[in-house]
């Protein structure tokens, strides 16, 4: 892809063409994008991350990972439509320029690749991440069990044969641990989005545990008013809520991890279902979900800029 | 390559608790190794199950044993991903 106005953003798409058109935007907006790696995946697959910058250092941050679960496509699929829309729209969208200012946005598009990769050419419905588990014959752990974040409580499985297997201990899981290393290493996040599909939610802290985070009532209003933003292009309706209530209890989760370890404004977007093909959804409507997504990620994204601490 | 010829996805919509509980027992037995997309959780989200075509005709008996409303929400789930494959295909050629 020599360009990305040739790329199809409404496809489905393998790692490497992924990867390979990151380095096309990398190389159309040479002044606002760079591709870091973060690590390598337990295959040894180079895990990127683009970083929207313009400049200085160390600015806080807001921190996108999408695809964590592998099977979940149409979150990949809308990373990358957000990527371009960030590159293409900073210069004309005036709070996209705000934001971009005084923060850097990090995306990791796919955050489990070789999850990904199996996922395109040995199992759809692969979720998980490829490491083998010692004494069984089961393979791969739930990346989104195996943060420190009340690791192995209620809601996670100890059986390296379920969906929801933790892992045998908070971040053994090198994809999670790379995202952990860069976030503590960095220092200056200020959000921490997760993206997922489907089931049209939006949720905030916490998951491993149902009391109220401390900062309930502002993650509940910022995240109702982004969901309006979201419902008013297509009329999409979503839940917003803690996890522990708006789901299901669930240990050892991405954005309890990152809001125990200071990051405020965490949420996790469970992207839209038409209620007829679950995973399956089809390219058709890739286009559509990312469109109505980007609005609530902006407003989190205006909000975060406008609300530091 | 795994294939899912005749599985199909549920979605079902417990009317109590008492037929979320129900579903939950089902949830934790491997042996109708079930894929559960949305889990049993409450009466107010649906529970969409991915269920081998093996077991289809026994989960669907326990279902209206219990008298638990359900739908099919993908008849053949192979199906789609065959039409998924095809169009990726056709893409990767464009």
């Amino acid at each position: 892809q020599h360009n990305t106005r040739d790329f199809n953003f409404g496809a489905y798409h393998p790692l490497e063409t992924i990867y390979s058109w990151m380095d096309t935007l990398v190389d159309q907006h040479p002044n606002l994008v760079t591709k870091l790696e973060i690590g390598r995946s337990y295959e040894n697959r180079p895990m990127y991350v683009l970083k929207f910058s313009t400049g200085g250092t160390n600015r806080p941050a807001i921190w996108m990972d999408l695809g964590i679960h592998s099977r979940e496509w149409v979150s990949q699929a809308t990373g990358v439509w957000t990527a371009n829309k960030i590159a293409t729209d900073y210069d004309t969208d005036a709070s996209l320029i705000a934001v971009l200012k005084t923060m850097d946005i990090y995306m990791l598009i796919v955050a489990n690749p070789d999850g990904y990769v199996f996922s395109h050419t040995s199992d759809r419905m692969w979720r998980k991440t490829r490491s083998p588990n010692s004494g069984s014959v089961c393979v791969g752990v739930d990346p989104n069990r195996n943060w420190d974040a009340g690791f192995g409580g209620p809601g996670a499985s100890t059986n390296p044969c379920s969906e929801t297997y933790q892992g045998s201990s908070a971040h053994s899981e090198i994809e999670v641990k790379n995202i952990v290393n860069l976030i503590q290493s960095h220092g200056n996040f200020k959000s921490f989005i997760s993206v997922h599909a489907y089931s049209q939610l939006l949720m905030y802290p916490y998951g491993y545990t149902c009391r109220s985070a401390a900062d309930q009532a502002e993650l509940d209003s910022v995240g109702r008013a982004a969901v309006q933003k979201l419902t008013s292009l297509y009329g999409t309706t979503y839940k917003v809520g803690n996890i522990c209530t708006i789901i299901y209890q669930a240990s050892g989760g991405s954005i309890d991890w990152s809001y125990d370890v200071g990051i405020k404004y965490s949420f996790a977007f469970e992207l839209r279902d038409t209620g007829r093909y679950g995973f399956i959804l089809p390219a058709d409507q890739i286009i559509p979900t990312a469109s109505e997504t980007w609005l609530a990620l902006k407003h989190i994204m205006e909000y975060v800029h406008d609300h530091p601490y | 390559e795994r294939l899912f010829t005749g599985d199909q996805v549920i979605r079902v919509d417990a009317q109590s608790e008492e037929q979320i509980k129900l579903l939950q027992i089902l949830e934790s037995e491997e042996k109708w190794n079930l894929d559960f997309w949305r889990h049993p959780v409450s009466t107010e989200l649906p529970v969409d199950v991915r269920v081998p075509r093996s077991h289809l005709g026994a989960l669907k008996e326990y279902l209206n044993a219990h008298s638990i409303p359900f739908t099919v929400m993908i008849d053949d789930v192979q199906e789609l991903l065959d039409q998924e494959k095809a169009e990726m295909r056709e893409n990767h050629i464009r």
